[in-house]
């Protein structure tokens, strides 16, 4: 399978730059 | 903690007026997944969602529950009572996505995401659906907050909040960041002790931070694969 897109939330915010 | 107004944001934008903080946090990383894959604001057919979580919504859960102390039970909230079910955050994406499949809420606190992971690639092989929106995520509330006192053997350290969301396809497309796969390991012998590293619960979602991290990181080298077990 493949990874089409990335979404993320912590304490640092929504989205993929603060992982 | 997760800023409040990174949730509000969420919730006003797809009118989630009743949302508890739980959906509003696996809400905040299926929107930015699928949006970052190119599907944002359009129907996706064909598409299931699989939501993993140790705990669940124990906040919204424990708050029924008090209710229930306090009140009569004909005085207690439906709302609260609808969104202390574990399927609640599932059903919020598939409804404010129009997304169409199979909806499954995984919880467990041993190789959560391990899991979660194959069950995915399960449902893409056998041609259950297209695509999957897979979430994992962690909310802490008063239990979990006080689980490294309450329980300072198994739950050493604090622990970790937050929600990874990742779309899954069986054929590469969106932003394609690589290809993953999941291979179960046979275990001979007794398991190491994973206290000594980190906490099972801290291991879940720290696994799924990891787990992006690494697709984040192989974007710049197409044709990679990162390999799970």
């Amino acid at each position: 399978m493949f990874i089409s897109g990335i979404g993320a939330i912590s304490a640092s915010g929504i989205g993929t730059e603060n992982l | 903690s997760i800023s409040k107004d990174a949730l509000l944001s969420v919730k006003n934008k797809y009118d989630l007026r009743r949302a508890d903080r739980y959906t509003a946090i696996v809400m905040a990383s299926a929107v930015q997944a699928c949006a970052d894959a190119g599907f944002a604001d359009c129907a996706m057919a064909d598409t299931g969602i699989i939501i993993a979580s140790s705990f669940g919504p124990h906040r919204t859960t424990f708050a029924f529950l008090n209710d229930i102390l306090d009140y009569p039970e004909d005085q207690v909230l439906p709302t609260t009572f609808s969104h202390s079910v574990h399927n609640a955050a599932a059903s919020y994406v598939a409804s404010s996505l129009q997304i169409r499949g199979p909806t499954i809420s995984l919880t467990g606190f041993e190789d959560l995401w391990f899991d979660a992971l194959e069950l995915s690639d399960v449902f893409l092989n056998s041609g259950c659906c297209q695509r999957i929106v897979l979430v994992g995520v962690e909310e802490l509330a008063l239990l979990t907050q006080s689980l490294p006192s309450i329980l300072p053997d198994s739950f050493h350290c604090r622990l970790l909040e937050g929600s990874v969301a990742l779309l899954l396809s069986s054929t590469p497309e969106g932003k394609n960041y690589t290809s993953i796969t999941c291979s179960r390991r046979s275990s001979c012998g007794e398991k190491p002790d994973r206290h000594s590293s980190c906490a099972t619960a801290n291991d879940f979602l720290g696994g799924a931070f990891q787990t992006a991290l690494k697709a984040l990181a192989s974007s710049n080298q197409p044709g990679t694969t990162i390999s799970i077990g």
